[in-house]
């Protein structure tokens, strides 16, 4: 039952799923004209998509397919772990004249991966 | 590295991995340095000074957004609901305040105007502009120092609580060589004088058609009537112009500015509701 376990944790460990990532602004020198957030949550998706997949890997037809071929012909490659939900942010900031801006940009953070 | 926007480290490393010829790794830095400042909608990395302003207004919509449907928070008090209407269908709001080296104030017995001009270029083309508003700071008048009083200290105007006050914006047009220049009114307010807040007009009418290219930018005029004038002093209640501003400090917080509410096609408005998740 332990090996059992250990085996189901590493299957999950390594399926696809969504992953912490804090951007923080000052690592690239954003800073410096970013007013607010001083950084947030974008996450990532990482992750395998192993034959058979399963439901919550929100995959298309096409990724089904795809995986199915590469359980027979591994010179097919599996389908990726790719963002299939995300959401926009709002950056407050300076412009290149100084002027302050509040904008919403679009598909800036991670709601949900999946295999493509 | 024109612009910077790439750190340096991500830049070196991606040139020393040796992929590809120098002039190739720097030509596709170059190109994706670009693809960042479209994203963005820059022509260059900003580089702001150091008494870069920003307005406290900007950061109240910001922190209004920040905590829409999680917190609840309320719009900032100064918010008139024209402008939270209008934000809730724009993805870009933009803040400006006037050119003073072009502003031009008169005053007389019972009336202050004063001549603004806003430097709206930096608006991009695509970007369609569907609501503005002019922000005016005004200052509670304070009545004179009472000739029998010691302290010299001036009393708070609760006994000028009468004093009305009316707001008027016009837009200025005309021909560039104009010596008076006409002026259309856009909005007008009558306001008690015994209350320090931010008075909100609507000015969407000539900022649209100025960025969008219908009529030529030729700034305000705003128009400050005070009836029941007898106090020297009164006219310097509306904060229009820094000369009538005494706290030079304060000045930067306090100076008229220009909100606009555009959409640029791309994506959600700011204060667009999110569902929780």
């Amino acid at each position: 039952q332990a090996t059992l376990r250990k085996q189901r944790r590493k299957q999950n460990k390594a399926s696809c799923r969504r992953h912490d990532l804090y951007v923080d602004f000052s690592d690239v020198g954003w800073n410096e004209w970013i007013v607010a957030p001083p950084g947030y949550h974008a996450f990532y998706c990482q992750g395998e998509c192993p034959f058979p997949l399963a439901d919550h890997l929100n995959s298309t037809n096409h990724a089904i397919v795809q995986t199915l071929v590469n359980s027979v012909n591994s010179n097919i490659p599996r389908a990726c772990c790719v963002p299939t939900d995300l959401s926009p942010i709002s950056l407050l900031y300076l412009d290149e004249y100084e002027k302050v801006i509040l904008k919403n940009y679009q598909d800036m953070v991670v709601e949900g991966c999946g295999c493509r | 590295g024109a612009s910077g926007l790439i750190p340096e480290v991500g830049r070196r490393k991606y040139s020393e991995s040796g992929k590809q010829s120098p002039q190739q790794s720097e030509n596709f830095l170059n190109e994706f340095e670009l693809r960042l400042l479209n994203m963005f909608g820059l022509k260059r990395k900003p580089n702001p000074s150091k008494h870069a302003v920003v307005p406290q207004y900007m950061l109240d919509l910001y922190h209004m957004h920040s905590a829409n449907g999680e917190h609840g928070t309320k719009r900032p008090r100064s918010m008139g609901k024209h402008a939270e209407k209008a934000a809730s269908r724009a993805n870009t709001i933009r803040s400006f305040h006037h050119e003073e080296a072009m502003e031009a104030l008169a005053s007389l017995k019972s009336k202050t105007t004063q001549q603004f001009y806003f430097n709206l270029t930096s608006v991009p083309e695509e970007e369609l502009i569907t609501s503005a508003e002019l922000r005016i700071y005004r200052n509670e008048v304070q009545s004179p120092p009472s000739s029998n009083s010691s302290s010299g200290q001036s009393a708070p105007s609760s006994s000028t609580s009468n004093g009305l006050h009316r707001i008027n914006i016009y837009e200025l047009f005309g021909h560039a060589g104009a010596d008076q220049p006409l002026a259309r009114l856009l909005d007008t307010r009558l306001v008690q004088d015994s209350v320090s807040r931010w008075e909100s007009f609507d000015v969407s009418p000539a900022v649209a058609q100025w960025t969008s290219g219908k009529s030529h930018n030729r700034g305000f005029m705003v128009e400050v009537l005070h009836p029941e004038e007898g106090e020297e002093h009164r006219h310097r209640h509306v904060r229009v112009s820094r000369s009538l501003h005494q706290d030079q400090d304060s000045w930067a917080q306090a100076r008229p500015l220009l909100v606009t509410y555009g959409h640029d096609g791309r994506g959600d408005a700011v204060l667009h509701r999110r569902d929780k998740r």
